[in-house]
């Protein structure tokens, strides 16, 4: 459901 | 706190301090000396012909990004990536536009009412075609009232951790984890008010309800705008706004 923000969460520090 | 030491307070404040560092968007001194740039009556005219569908995309996009600056702030403070994902999602779900709503107080020159926006600074009229004038004016009013707190940039870090950091947001899965976090902000807050003689600001803090009914009036006016330009929002929004805010 929330596909954009489980993204942003699991990849490292950008 | 009985659970928490000095130690692991102050721990708390310098990653918190650095983390909003490192994510601000903008300098304040660039946005300081910026200050002066305002749009001139031309541009805000065109401003104004734009279409109503264009302007509502052009503020979700800097909506957007303001957002993907907040997220990476949640990401590198200390604890929330300990959290489970549920519950940074839930927080950042409820919290980040509010966060971008009290990161804009840096953005926004009070003798003048303009906010720094697409490289100048824009009084309210220039938002005009996204027929929203209610809620654009409650929001400068809104970032009027926290300038007059003259906030630091370590007051807005941990202020605006303790706004994202909030163990009442429904739907949490670990609340007692959210709550311990949220207890040490505080003291980390708290101590670095005392320590500048700066605690009288806590009792002119914004309420949560105030940030709670902007975002929620932001919704509104997403909702209608949907039902008028469905393939509009569905075609061309980020994806990330249209995930957080419909």
């Amino acid at each position: 459901k929330h596909r954009i923000l489980h993204k942003l969460l699991q990849n490292g520090n950008s | 706190s009985p659970n928490s030491s000095v130690t692991e307070i102050e721990h708390l404040t310098q990653n918190v301090l650095k983390s909003y560092r490192e994510t601000c968007q903008l300098r304040l001194e660039d946005l300081q000396l910026l200050r002066l740039e305002t749009f001139s009556w031309e541009e805000v005219r065109s401003y104004q012909k734009k279409s109503m569908e264009e302007m509502w995309e052009r503020c979700a996009c800097r909506i957007t990004e303001a957002i993907q600056y907040v997220v990476e702030f949640a990401k590198r403070m200390g604890g929330f990536m300990e959290l489970c994902q549920n519950d940074q999602i839930v927080l950042l779900k409820a919290g980040a536009m509010e966060v971008v709503l009290v990161r804009m107080c840096r953005a926004f020159n009070s003798e003048n009412r303009t906010v720094f926006f697409e490289g100048k600074y824009a009084g309210p009229e220039l938002f005009k075609s996204l027929g929203c004038n209610e809620l654009i004016n409650s929001i400068f009013d809104f970032a009027h009232s926290l300038c007059s707190l003259h906030f630091s940039e370590n007051e807005i870090a941990l202020f605006t951790a303790l706004v994202l950091i909030n163990s009442s947001r429904p739907w949490l899965q670990e609340k007692d984890k959210v709550e311990r976090l949220q207890n040490n902000l505080e003291l980390a807050f708290k101590h670095m008010l005392r320590k500048t003689h700066r605690e009288s600001i806590l009792a002119k803090l914004p309420p949560k309800g105030k940030l709670r009914s902007l975002c929620y009036q932001h919704m509104e006016k997403l909702r209608s705008f949907r039902q008028m330009y469905p393939i509009i929002v569905h075609a061309v929004f980020p994806p990330l706004y249209k995930e957080l805010f419909s």
